[in-house]
C-alpha cells in the first residue's frame, strides 16, 4: 500500500508545471525514502531529476517499492482540479494499475477523489556521476528566468561564462548581440536576492535557450536557483522545493564544431 | 556553428 499526504497540494501543482513541457510521461518511483523521478526529454538533451523526501510529507507510507508510470498531461488535468490550499493524498495499492488522488478543502467541506490509470513505462535509469563543479552560482530564480527570456530573443544559444568577477550571459543572432553580467552581491539583507559564486576555475559553456526556458518553469518553486558548471559536462539547474526536496535539470552543452 | 550534444555521451545507462 502506498499513501502520501501533503497539506500543500500547491507544491505538486508547481512540480507538474515544472516538468510537463519537457516530459510527456514519467515514472514516479516510490520507496520508504520518498518519491523520485528521473527522465530525459525525448531528444535526450536534457534530464529532469525530482526528489521528494518522505519526511517532507505530513503522512507517508510505502510498504513496498512502487513504480508508477504516469502520463503527465493527465496528472496535470487532475492537479488543476485541486485548490491551492487543498490537502492532497496520493494512494495506490501494491502492484496497482491505477493511483487515486484525494483533495480535501481546508474546511473539510469539499472532498474530491480522482482515479487515474497508470502506464507501463520502460525504466531507463541513467547513472549521473558525482561531480565537483568548477563553478557554482546561486542567484534569484526570477532573475535567472528573466535573463533566459530576454536573451532567447537574440539567439538560440546562451553562453554562460563564470569568472571570479562574476557571471556573464551572452547571446548573438540576426538582430545583434546581448550581454548580461551579474556581479557577486556584497552584503544583502535578504539572502533570496543574493548572487553568490563559488569558483574553482573559470568556465564558459554554450547552451540552448529553449531548454533553459523550460527549466525556468520551476521558478515558482523556489526564490533562488543554483547553476553548477564544469568544462564540457552538462549544466545543472537546481531549485529547492521547500523543506521536502528539490528538482534538478541537467542540460548537455553545445560544442563548437 | 555549434553542435548540440546528447546526455547519453555523458551519463551511462545503468
Amino acid at each position: 500500500m502506498f499513501e502520501a499526504r501533503l497539506v500543500q497540494s500547491s507544491i505538486f501543482k508547481k512540480v507538474l508545471e515544472a516538468i510537463k513541457e519537457l516530459l510527456n510521461e514519467a515514472t514516479f518511483d516510490c520507496s520508504d525514502s520518498g518519491i523520485q523521478l528521473q527522465a530525459m526529454d525525448s531528444s535526450h538533451v536534457s534530464l529532469v531529476s525530482l526528489n521528494l523526501r518522505s519526511d517532507g510529507f505530513d503522512q507517508y507510507r510505502c510498504d513496498r517499492n512502487l513504480s508508477m508510470g504516469i502520463n503527465l498531461a493527465s496528472m496535470t488535468k487532475i492537479m488543476k482540479c485541486a485548490g491551492n490550499d487543498d490537502i492532497m493524498t496520493m494512494k495506490a495499492q501494491d502492484n496497482a494499475d491505477s493511483v487515486t488522488f484525494m483533495f480535501e478543502s481546508p474546511n473539510q467541506e469539499k472532498m474530491s477523489d480522482y482515479e487515474m490509470k497508470l502506464m507501463n513505462l520502460d525504466q531507463e535509469h541513467l547513472g549521473i556521476p558525482e561531480t565537483d563543479y568548477s563553478c557554482v552560482i546561486k542567484l534569484p530564480s526570477a532573475e535567472f528566468a528573466r535573463i533566459c527570456r530576454d536573451l532567447s530573443q537574440f539567439g538560440e544559444s546562451v553562453v554562460i561564462s563564470c569568472t571570479k568577477e562574476g557571471v556573464k550571459f551572452s547571446a548573438a543572432g540576426d538582430i545583434g548581440s546581448a550581454n548580461i553580467k551579474l556581479a557577486q552581491t556584497a552584503n544583502v539583507d535578504k539572502e533570496d536576492e543574493a548572487v553568490s559564486i563559488e569558483m574553482q576555475e573559470k568556465v564558459s559553456l554554450t547552451f540552448a535557450c529553449r531548454y533553459l526556458n523550460y527549466f525556468t518553469k520551476a521558478t515558482p518553486l523556489s526564490p533562488q536557483v543554483c547553476l553548477s558548471m564544469s568544462a564540457e559536462v552538462p549544466l545543472v539547474v537546481e531549485y529547492k522545493i521547500g523543506e521536502i526536496g528539490h528538482i534538478r535539470y541537467y542540460l548537455a552543452p553545445k560544442i563548437e564544431e | 556553428s555549434s553542435k548540440q550534444m546528447k546526455l547519453d555521451s555523458f551519463f551511462n545507462k545503468k
